[in-house]
């Protein structure tokens, strides 16, 4: 039980108070909490381990809330083709768009600098691709920087939001989402978060956008604070989900870090939006990180939730979700995501159904609907294919048309549901009509595929136009995105099981579609009725499911315990050991990724962050004396034998050994007085002689003088030089020349003690002045030099003083 | 009126053979082989100091001839694309 007191979790960040958006202080209308951060936070997830990054013009990677999680392996300039992503400044700050989400996303927390971020623990990275010449190649070599490594890419940008323009990735950025999902991570998909675009007072529609309108993206929209659609706004039917920002002036805006190390209050837009949900699924992804990419987005649909965010679209489809154009399935919900991940069990894989309209041309009349219909099995007949439980919906068409923005768009599924694949643009004067442009629809989510589907075109002129141009569909395609099997209750896959260990939300119980394929009545039948093979890591005592987790008992080694469910395995994965005896994975010590046993000095390799201290099998924070850190190995190694401390490297010296001194950044053997150690010949050579101790063989390299020489600026010299007097100085034991005061050019010791004045100068009071008279030193003149003390300055004693002096 | 396209000195090519084979061609027509294009196989980044950095025309001349080597598999001028923060 995670308690949601606003007490309960506190930071001494400046800004904590008024991050209204994660908690509320004030108990009344203006309270908004609804994406329960704090309650995921309360449970343990921070966003440890996962890496986020930021697809923007840059990150202030030195930032005082964002230096300590910035990770430089997850950063990228491909502006300037370097790895430093920081922003290039100017006097309007043109650049802190890319810092601003980042502290959105992992600020540090209880640094007493701004404010927390939602992944306050995450790794978080940038890609600086903004700010220059924006190409094809550009957003491609973006998009496909170190996907194994990079977990979540956020990007709050996109094709101009004017109301005219459709554009989306080209075919270089479409292939580098597919290889993201299809490689990233390691094979689960890269997570790609976009913001669903600020066109809403020019009345663009998000669907005209290829980056939020992809399958590969989740696309994401704002609320204000009271649940109201904000100005900036954008509907369509491929937002997947909301969270808060700004609205009217009177609404509260978003805290975040800025650029110059500062704060800001006044972040704004749907770039709020994506950064938030990256930071949401980081906690998600903390929670189980072997969650695919499309498992985030079904997360995303079962967890998020109208609460009060107002529309009068809120329809519920045929599989129960309540889902909207203005907020996809509603405001993310962090403490949902983290608990339907911890259990989650990964989605059926994806099949694609497609199917072509005729090549047969319909006209689209004016101020007429036009109807087509495709009827489609869902692929049954082909297993491979076969699409029963759909997720993703897409309609591609080719429609000629003398004004794109008079056309409107909708999908009727065969449950009925409608989605508006565009609606009328009123700046969108092209005659370019749509070539092959996919829209996408979220609205189906969890319907079956069979049945008639229905393309709706309207036209409805807004100027004049030649009614002998007609508008013409030349071809539509239906592609239907799902599962042949019910994904949560499906052969193997069952999901909120009773032996999963169920931690109860907080006064809300988590979506639970309506009409339910499968009661939980019928589960415990079908559980009870299992009759089919067991897996093959089950042993001799059987099954009561097909799964490895079903097994009664496990031919080799068992994991997990009974609160989180067990499963057989063939070997124990990483942060394990394997107990032969007991056929048990036992959890190696906090830290040790590979080990022989429990104890803190039974490490073989170590969790990131960590390194092994072979020596002792320990894994540890800082290498002990002696050793350094070795970021690839992860693992401490030992310094060259003459060093006593180094740093990243064996040689790279910082302190040596006894009998060995420091020569840059080597340590060299210590010669006897009088003598150096010289790098080239490899020996010890003789100081020059007025040196006792040196650095090389110059009379300048004199580190200690000879006896009888006395050190005088960066020399040993017999007797010090005019203009300098004979002393010992604070710390040093040995003579040194010292300088005399200026002008002197003999002196007896420090202050006013000149001897000798040099050339155009006069010695009066032990003092040399400029060799200067003074014609009008009266005697009148003399009193009020004396009684202002003019010659205590040196600026005027240059001047009268010395007549003045001789005058008595 | 519609936005007219901003024509770059970058190409993206694809070549199978590897990087030498790309290399060579890269050197063919004047081009500088600036490595893959992320994690894009057998997509290359050209660069070409002799053609214009922005241009509203694609600019014809020797380095056009590369879209017609039979070991390019495709080739596309890379043209500005407007991006706004949202």
């Amino acid at each position: 039980y995670a308690r949601n007191d606003p007490n309960f979790v506190h930071f001494n960040d400046p800004k904590w108070s008024n991050m209204w958006y994660i908690h509320c202080t004030e108990k009344n209308s203006r309270c908004r909490s609804e994406m329960n951060i704090l309650s995921a936070w309360q449970r343990g997830y921070t966003g440890k381990n996962v890496v986020v990054t930021i697809l923007d013009d840059g990150i202030e990677r030195n930032h005082p809330d964002l230096a300590q999680n910035y990770d430089q392996l997850a950063s990228y300039d491909v502006n300037g083709n370097d790895h430093d992503p920081t922003p290039r400044y100017d006097s309007s700050n043109e650049n802190k768009h890319g810092t601003r989400c980042a502290g959105e996303v992992a600020a540090v927390a209880n640094n007493s600098h701004c404010i927390v971020g939602i992944a306050y623990n995450a790794r978080i990275g940038g890609i600086r691709m903004l700010d220059g010449d924006v190409t094809d190649v550009v957003e491609a070599k973006s998009l496909g920087i170190r996907p194994d490594y990079i977990d979540i890419y956020s990007a709050s940008w996109g094709p101009d939001d004017d109301g005219k323009t459709v554009d989306g990735p080209g075919p270089l950025a479409k292939q580098a989402f597919e290889v993201g999902i299809k490689k990233g991570r390691k094979g689960l998909g890269s997570i790609f978060v976009w913001a669903s675009g600020n066109g809403g007072r020019q009345g663009d529609h998000c669907s005209c956008d290829g980056y939020t309108n992809s399958i590969y993206t989740i696309s994401v929209s704002s609320a204000t604070e009271n649940g109201n659609k904000p100005w900036y706004l954008e509907v369509c039917s491929s937002t997947l989900a909301t969270t808060y920002s700004s609205g009217e002036f009177y609404d509260r805006k978003i805290v975040t870090t800025d650029l110059r190390q500062r704060c800001t209050d006044g972040h704004t837009g749907t770039s709020v939006s994506a950064p938030m949900v990256a930071g949401v699924i980081a906690l998600a992804l903390e929670a189980n990180p072997l969650i695919t990419w499309r498992d985030v987005q079904h997360l995303l649909v079962k967890t998020s939730s109208p609460v009060h965010l107002k529309a009068k679209d809120w329809k519920t489809n045929a599989a129960g979700y309540r889902v909207s154009h203005l907020y996809g399935f509603g405001l993310v919900d962090a403490d949902a995501m983290v608990v339907e991940a911890k259990k989650w069990r990964s989605v059926p894989p994806q099949h694609t159904c497609t199917k072509i309209s005729d090549r047969r041309t319909r006209y689209i009349r004016a101020d007429q609907k036009m109807n087509t219909t495709i009827t489609s099995t869902g692929c049954s007949g082909h297993p491979e294919q076969h699409v029963s439980y759909l997720e993703h919906v897409v309609v591609r068409v080719l429609i000629v048309h003398p004004r794109r923005g008079d056309l409107e768009i909708n999908l009727i599924s065969p449950s009925g549901t409608r989605s508006q694949l565009l609606a009328k643009r009123l700046f969108d004067n092209s005659n370019e009509g749509f070539r092959n442009w996919e829209f996408m629809t979220v609205h189906c989510w969890g319907e079956r595929a069979e049945g008639q589907w229905t393309l709706e075109i309207s036209d409805s002129p807004s100027q004049l136009r030649s009614p002998e141009v007609m508008g013409k569909l030349k071809e539509w395609t239906l592609i239907l995105y799902g599962t042949s099997e019910n994904p949560y209750y499906s052969n193997g896959s069952h999901h909120s099981r009773s032996r999963m260990l169920e931690i109860p939300s907080l006064g809300k119980d988590l979506k639970n579609p309506e009409p339910s394929p499968v009661s939980p009545q019928e589960e415990e039948e079908e559980e009870e009725e299992y009759n089919g093979s067991c897996n093959s890591e089950c042993g001799d005592q059987g099954c009561d499911g097909p799964d490895a987790d079903h097994c009664l008992n496990c031919i080799h080694f068992s994991l997990g315990n009974l609160k989180t469910g067990r499963t057989c395995v063939s070997h124990c994965p990483l942060g394990f050991f394997e107990d032969s005896s007991a056929r048990r994975c036992r959890r190696c010590h906090r830290g040790c990724e590979k080990c022989t046993g429990r104890g803190p000095s039974e490490c073989l390799s170590c969790r990131r962050g960590l390194f092994l201290y072979a020596t002792e099998s320990t894994c540890v924070e800082s290498c002990p004396v002696g050793f350094y850190a070795d970021d690839i190995q992860r693992q401490c190694l030992k310094c060259h034998e003459n060093c006593m401390k180094c740093l990243r490297d064996a040689d790279r010296c910082t302190a040596c050994s006894e009998g060995f001194s420091l020569a840059g950044m080597t340590c060299v053997p210590e010669c006897a007085n009088g003598t150096f150690f010289h790098l080239e010949e490899m020996k010890c050579s003789p100081c020059h002689f007025s040196c006792s101790t040196c650095t090389g063989p110059g009379k300048e390299e004199c580190i200690r003088c000879a006896r009888d020489f006395l050190q005088q600026d960066w020399m040993c010299v017999p007797e010090c030089s005019p203009g300098y007097y004979e002393g010992e100085t604070g710390g040093f034991h040995h003579q040194m020349c010292r300088k005399c005061e200026e002008n002197c050019l003999s002196c007896e010791g420090p202050g006013l003690t000149c001897t000798k004045c040099r050339d155009g100068y006069n010695l009066v009071s032990r003092t040399c002045i400029v060799n200067a008279t003074c014609n009008n030193a009266d005697e009148v003149f003399c009193e009020m030099v004396k009684s202002n003390r003019l010659c205590e300055k040196k600026l005027f004693r240059q001047f009268c003083c010395r007549t003045c002096l001789m005058a008595g | 009126s519609p936005s007219r396209s901003v024509y770059t000195n970058q190409w993206a090519v694809r070549i199978t053979g590897g990087r030498e084979e790309a290399d060579k061609l890269a050197s063919k027509y004047g081009y500088r082989n600036l490595g893959q294009i992320g994690g894009l196989e057998n997509h290359y980044h050209f660069h070409h100091s002799k053609v214009v950095r922005r241009s509203a025309f694609a600019t014809k001349g020797t380095h056009s001839f590369i879209h017609m080597d039979s070991k390019v598999e495709w080739a596309q001028q890379q043209v500005v694309k407007s991006r706004v923060k949202r």
